[in-house]
């Protein structure tokens, strides 16, 4: 057999070390790519959303430069004029909005805060929002958790859905701070 | 083994690892709603 | 030469007086306020001569990127969100005039003189950078050049009518700078260098909108240029932390490549894999992976799949690189054609080994390049020889020709390293269906089956097999050559000792065969 690097027991011999350190790996036997933070199963051009060569996931909406119309470009007339933003005074519509769209911003924390306080709980696992719907009969009741039917905020189709929950408290996050 | 002009190479190469590009350096300055990077929990939606 | 006396100031003077007329923010849009400060330009005497507007550029940007220093500099402002935006504060203010400056320079059709004031500009941020770069060495920041380069960039590919006259010299003067600016010439840029050549504008621009694909050839060479500068890094099999960074983020590069623009891969296949180390599997598995979108792959792993009735294998792939002007020197490519043609003199096999040998230096024995251009030269040839006598590639149509004589020669008379470095670039035609893979692929077999040592056929499966066990993608042609190998019971695949000689070796082989059937 061939005794150096350039056949089988060569391949053999990088594959052990390669076992010991993982830095031999990323060429040998490569990587999973699929967690790049690429959706290759994209239909769409991925190119358009690219978030550059170091971000781990595209770019977000708010982010990709759409060119419009110039009369479109107002904001450095009115910005002076617009008022501040209340969270406490939007629907929550518009908070869910900004929780969904502000991925990684004060603004995702802020909007959670003001959900929070309108008696939205955050589910920390199933990644979603829930609240209890009025005048709900609890099923069961606890001291650590509560079953009964419950409205949670379905991000697919952009509204509350009603769903029997099994809710451990512990699986709830508490009132976010910033 | 790197050659000289390798290893001068990768010295700054090494450098400039310390100072990665910051994703606001190629997004246009918005100064309505600008973004503020902020760590999030990690279970909030990420994508 | 010294700049006149007084230029410094002025120019101080005027770029400072911009920033301002930029943060008032009527003054950003308004061209009134442009053509006023044109005006005290040419008050300034900046305007007179070509000389002056180069040195007030090459001014203003060493005056904007001092600033930018002075703040990253600032130990309470490093880092944070706040010193950044400083920064962008000046730098954009800068951008913007020198965009204004071009859209609005000679005629508005005149685009001539908006692309030479485009040129110089770059080109004097280009010099600047490098300057920038030798001197400060690891003190050196890739972001005000970035800044620059990308919001410049976005600001001259606004929809607008005068801008989309200039496009593609605004690309080509582009590609131009980021080839003058390549790892190799600024290392400490490397990662602006990268994220700059795949900003999502940039790719949009270069490789969807610009008509006829006339961009390609500009786009494959700034590539080439990263992967010649990741090669002596990437040979190490132990990659450090910088490194990984830059080639994990051109792995990303490339996926979004692959899965957008799966065509430009296939063209540009062959310089990329010229320059990539062989030893970098993964990342040339994911470039040969690719094939055109209007393909339908036919699954590799279907039982009894007839690649020889396939359709697609009688097309040849489109190779942009003019393979018979990289064979060299010229005499060898003389000997060459004339041994094609007539099988003869037979010296020139016997030779052949001699021509491809640079030193005896183990791992740099061999002028990879050459060895690359000579087997996908020979193939081709051979498929035309084969398709002039009305035949298609099979295991019986390949043999017994000056073509299979040399692969063959090859084989027999090469060390390990050049064998392996060989069946590399047989390997490296091992692509979708098309004439190449078909006959490489049936190259591969016939080797393997003909081999008079057992060490040939070793070789041909250790470069099979490390192509295999990578992380996907997996080249088609890869794959339907592998399981031909390990089926088709001519081959006695499984009774060699190399499949036997080690318990993970033979695990190895039984997961591949597991997978493949």
């Amino acid at each position: 057999m061939v005794s150096d690097q350039f056949g089988v027991v060569g391949l053999l011999a990088f594959l052990r070390a390669a076992e010991s350190d993982p830095n031999l790996v990323s060429l040998a036997l490569g990587q999973d790519l699929t967690v790049l933070g690429l959706n290759l199963n994209s239909p769409e051009n991925l190119y358009p959303s690219f978030g550059g060569p170091w971000a781990d996931h595209p770019c977000r909406p708010q982010d990709v430069d759409f060119h419009v119309p110039p009369e479109y470009i107002i904001n450095h007339a009115i910005r002076n004029k617009l008022s501040p933003m209340k969270l406490n005074q939007y629907k929550e519509d518009v908070l869910f909005f900004m929780f969904y769209t502000s991925v990684g911003d004060v603004l995702q924390v802020a909007a959670a805060a003001e959900l929070y306080s309108r008696e939205w709980r955050y589910h920390m696992e199933e990644k979603v929002w829930i609240t209890q719907v009025p005048g709900m009969v609890f099923l069961e009741k606890t001291a650590s958790y509560e079953r009964g039917t419950y409205y949670f905020f379905d991000v697919q189709s952009w509204r509350k859905v009603a769903k029997e929950f099994h809710l451990d408290y512990s699986k709830l996050e508490a009132r976010p701070n910033l | 083994p790197l050659q000289k002009e390798h290893q001068t190479q990768f010295q700054l190469m090494e450098s400039a690892f310390y100072h990665m590009p910051h994703p606001s350096d190629t997004e246009r300055v918005r100064h309505y709603l600008p973004r503020n990077p902020y760590n999030t929990p990690p279970y909030y939606i990420q994508a | 030469y010294e700049d006149p006396p007084g230029l410094v100031d002025k120019t101080e003077y005027l770029i400072r007086e911009w920033i301002n007329i930029y943060t008032t923010h009527q003054g950003r849009d308004s061209t009134k306020s442009f053509s006023v400060f044109v005006h005290q330009m040419n008050l300034h005497g900046i305007l007179k001569t070509d000389d002056l507007i180069t040195r007030f550029f090459r001014l203003s940007t060493q005056i904007c990127i001092d600033t930018c220093y002075r703040i990253l500099c600032d130990k309470s402002t490093l880092n944070s969100t706040g010193g950044r935006s400083k920064c962008y504060h000046t730098l954009d203010a800068f951008v913007r005039l020198v965009a204004l400056l071009v859209k609005h320079s000679g005629e508005s059709s005149n685009t001539t003189t908006k692309v030479q004031l485009l040129n110089k500009v770059l080109g004097i941020v280009a010099g600047v950078l490098l300057q920038d770069h030798d001197n400060r060495l690891g003190e050196f920041h890739q972001m005000p050049y970035q800044r620059v380069f990308t919001m410049l960039f976005l600001e001259l590919n606004a929809p607008e009518p005068v801008l989309e006259a200039l496009n593609f010299h605004v690309l080509t003067a582009y590609c131009h700078t980021f080839h003058i600016l390549r790892p190799a010439k600024a290392a400490g840029f490397c990662y602006a260098w990268l994220e700059l050549i795949s900003h999502r504008v940039f790719i949009g621009r270069m490789l969807a909108t610009t008509p006829q694909q006339k961009c390609w050839p500009l786009y494959s060479q700034l590539l080439v240029d990263l992967f010649k500068y990741l090669a002596p890094f990437l040979r190490n099999a132990e990659l450090a932390k910088p490194v990984t960074m830059l080639y994990k983020g051109t792995l990303r590069v490339l996926l979004v490549l692959l899965h957008d623009f799966p065509e430009f891969l296939c063209d540009n296949y062959y310089g990329f894999c010229d320059v990539i180390p062989p030893n970098c599997i993964q990342m040339r598995n994911l470039i040969l992976s690719a094939f055109p979108r209007t393909m339908r792959l036919p699954d590799p792993f279907i039982p009894n799949l007839k690649v020889d009735m396939l359709p697609e294998i009688t097309y040849a792939p489109r190779i942009l690189t003019n393979i018979a002007a990289t064979i060299s020197p010229p005499q060898f490519k003389k000997d060459l054609d004339s041994y094609l043609k007539a099988r003869a003199p037979v010296t020139f096999l016997s030779e052949l080994r001699s021509n491809l040998q640079v030193s005896n230096e183990p791992g740099i024995r061999y002028n990879i390049s050459l060895m690359n251009a000579l087997v996908l030269y020979v193939g081709t040839q051979a498929i035309a020889y084969i398709k002039n006598k009305s035949h298609s590639p099979s295991m019986s149509t390949i043999a017994h020709s000056a073509h299979m004589d040399i692969f063959q020669n090859l084989t027999v008379d090469l060390d390990t390293e050049g064998r392996y470095l060989f069946f590399n670039a047989m390997a490296n035609q091992l692509r979708y269906p098309n004439s190449h893979t078909h006959y490489f692929s049936c190259t591969f077999l016939y080797l393997f089956a003909e081999a008079n040592t057992e060490v040939i056929q070793e070789q041909i499966t250790r470069v099979l097999l490390e192509r295999l066990i990578v992380n996907r993608p997996h080249p088609w042609g890869l794959l339907i050559t592998f399981i031909e190998l390990i089926k088709n019971p001519t081959y006695k695949f499984w009774q060699h000792q190399f499949v036997h000689c080690a318990p993970e070796i033979e695990k190895l082989f039984e997961s591949v065969a597991r997978s493949c059937f």
